[in-house]
């Protein structure tokens, strides 16, 4: 474990603690894309099946546990809470996320670490990783403007790769034969796509203007 | 120490 890899844990934690305060605060999911939340439901429930079989240390395991119960209690808000669901902006959020999935699994039954069931699903979950927040991206950039809460919450969810990605050049660099190359690739088209939208989150917060996204 | 086997990150 090294700093950034905690780091980006943390802020990772802090994305969706922010997106869980908004929906129980508010009682409103408005602004929330219910599609990117299923991809990332479906991220960590692809990647965590080694929950039971591989102990790696109990951080390990309780933030696994964290991230698969929070995941699947947003989608549950998402869609059945009888006040929150109402909110769900179901017009807007149209992104067909099915192709995202259909494509990441077709890519992971290729481009693997190896050809096991665990590897291709974690594989799988990597790549799903990085293109799961495009329903979101889109449907800000639909909504146009931004509430505080949404803003903070893809911001930190963008800085938790990135900080990410200074912990695989640090292992790199501190570890023999480290190579997280599925990783580190797809760790980088994640932060990409966040790109405009941190130029946009960093120029609204220089103004101190409100949010705006270009439609 | 984990091989390359393992996945110890999130």
């Amino acid at each position: 474990m090294n700093i950034f890899r905690f780091l980006g844990d943390m802020t990772h934690l802090i994305s969706i603690l922010i997106l869980l305060l908004k929906i129980y605060a508010t009682k409103s999911c408005s602004g929330i894309s219910l599609k990117t939340q299923e991809l990332y439901a479906l991220v960590f429930l692809a990647r965590y099946l080694d929950l039971f079989t591989d102990f790696i240390s109990v951080y390990n395991s309780v933030m696994k546990v964290v991230f698969i119960a929070s995941s699947l209690a947003i989608v549950w808000c998402m869609r059945r809470h009888r006040v929150v669901r109402r909110s769900y902006d179901k017009e807007l959020d149209t992104f067909r996320h099915y192709f995202l999935v259909a494509a990441c699994l077709a890519l992971a039954l290729l481009v693997q670490e190896k050809f096991t069931f665990l590897e291709v699903l974690w594989a799988f979950s990597i790549y799903l990783e990085a293109v799961a927040i495009l329903p979101q991206l889109v449907l800000l950039q639909r909504s146009g403007n931004v509430d505080n809460l949404t803003g903070q919450y893809v911001f930190f969810l963008g800085a938790y790769r990135a900080f990410y990605i200074l912990n695989w050049i640090y292992r790199y660099f501190t570890e023999t034969h480290f190579s997280r190359w599925i990783s580190c690739v797809s760790g980088l088209v994640q932060t990409a796509l966040y790109a405009d939208f941190f130029y946009y989150y960093f120029i609204s917060w220089k103004n101190n203007s409100k949010l705006q996204l270009p439609a | 120490h984990y091989d390359d086997d393992y996945h110890d990150e999130l």
